[in-house]
C-alpha cells in the first residue's frame, strides 16, 4: 500500500 | 504598530472557516506587504498558506514585521461576534501581548471592540519552492467540493490523474470503487468560473488523502474557482484566489508506494 509522506520530505527549512 | 481596516469583515470569517479544521494555532505575519500565515497541521502532512495583500484593505499601516501568534479556535469565537456586513479593524503594537478587533456595523450604529491575548508559537516554516507545475487544473470550486465529498463516501485515498483529455479522480473502498472524470470545456458557452481548464506539459498521477482535501474545500465560499497544481512525486497545491486580496493555498503531501 502507499504510505503518507510528510511535507518535510519535499520542502526544506527556509 | 499594525492597523488594518477591512470593509468586508465577512471575508475574515470565511478565511477562518477555511483553516479552523486544519490548524489550532498560527502566526499571522503582519508586514508592509500584507497579512500572511503559513502553518502545518499537527501531523505535517498539509500546509496552509494565506496572503491578504495590503492593497485589499481600506486602510493598512504596518511599520515593521510583527508575528501575531493566535489561537485559531479563540479567534473564530471572537470573529463570530462580528456581523457578516461589519467593517473589521485589526490593531496591535509592535510586540503585542494583545490584538484588538474593532467591529463597526455598516450603518455605523454599533461599534464593538474585542481584545484577544496573543501567544508565542514556535515557527515551523517550510520553504515552498516557486515551481512550474506539470499539470494545472482550474475548475469550479463547488464542483471540486462535491467531487471530494462523493469520493470520501467511497474511499480514503483519491488518485488524481491529469492528462490533456481531463482529470480522473479514482478511489477504492470496502464497498467498491468510484471514478469521476472531469473534462476540460473551455470553448463552451459557460461563464469563465464555470469552466474546467487543463494545462499540462506531461501527464501526472498521484494519490492523496481525502480527509485533507475535504478540509481544504471549506475554502469554497472564498472563490468560485479552485486551481490544482501537480508535479510528479511532489505535494499538490490547491489554491483559492480571493478577489482583489490574495489567496488561500493548501499543500498536501502525496501518498507514495514504498
Amino acid at each position: 500500500a502507499a504510505s503518507q509522506r510528510r511535507l518535510e520530505d519535499f520542502f526544506g527549512a527556509p | 504598530m499594525f492597523e488594518a481596516r477591512l470593509l468586508q469583515g465577512g471575508l475574515l470569517k470565511k478565511v477562518l472557516d477555511s483553516i479552523k479544521d486544519i490548524i489550532t494555532e498560527g502566526n499571522f505575519d503582519c508586514s508592509p506587504n500584507g497579512l500572511s500565515l503559513q502553518a502545518m497541521d499537527s501531523s505535517h502532512v498539509s500546509l496552509i498558506d494565506i496572503l491578504l495583500e495590503s492593497e485589499g484593505f481600506e486602510h493598512y499601516r504596518c511599520d515593521r514585521n510583527i508575528p501575531m501568534g493566535l489561537n485559531i479556535t479563540n479567534l473564530v469565537k471572537m470573529i463570530k461576534c462580528a456581523g457578516s456586513e461589519d467593517i473589521v479593524t485589526i490593531k496591535c503594537e509592535d510586540k503585542p501581548d494583545n490584538v484588538t478587533f474593532l467591529f463597526e456595523s455598516k450603518d455605523n450604529d454599533k461599534i464593538s471592540d474585542f481584545e484577544m491575548k496573543t501567544m508565542t508559537i514556535d515557527d515551523e516554516h517550510l520553504l515552498v519552492p516557486d515551481q512550474t507545475y506539470t499539470a494545472v487544473v482550474k475548475m469550479p470550486s463547488a464542483e471540486f467540493q462535491r467531487l471530494c465529498r462523493d469520493m470520501a463516501a467511497i474511499g480514503d485515498t483519491v488518485n488524481i490523474s491529469v492528462t490533456k483529455e481531463g482529470v480522473r479522480f479514482s478511489t477504492t473502498g470496502d464497498m467498491g470503487t468510484a471514478n469521476i472524470t472531469v473534462r476540460p470545456n473551455p470553448s463552451g458557452d459557460q461563464k469563465e468560473e464555470e469552466r474546467t481548464e487543463v494545462q499540462i506539459t506531461e501527464p501526472v498521477s498521484a494519490g492523496f488523502a481525502l480527509r485533507y482535501l475535504n478540509s481544504f474545500t471549506k475554502a469554497t465560499p472564498l472563490s468560485p474557482t479552485v486551481t490544482l497544481g501537480m508535479v510528479p512525486n511532489l505535494p499538490i497545491v490547491v489554491e483559492y484566489k480571493i478577489a482583489d486580496m490574495g489567496h488561500v493555498r493548501y499543500y498536501l503531501a502525496p501518498k507514495i508506494e514504498d
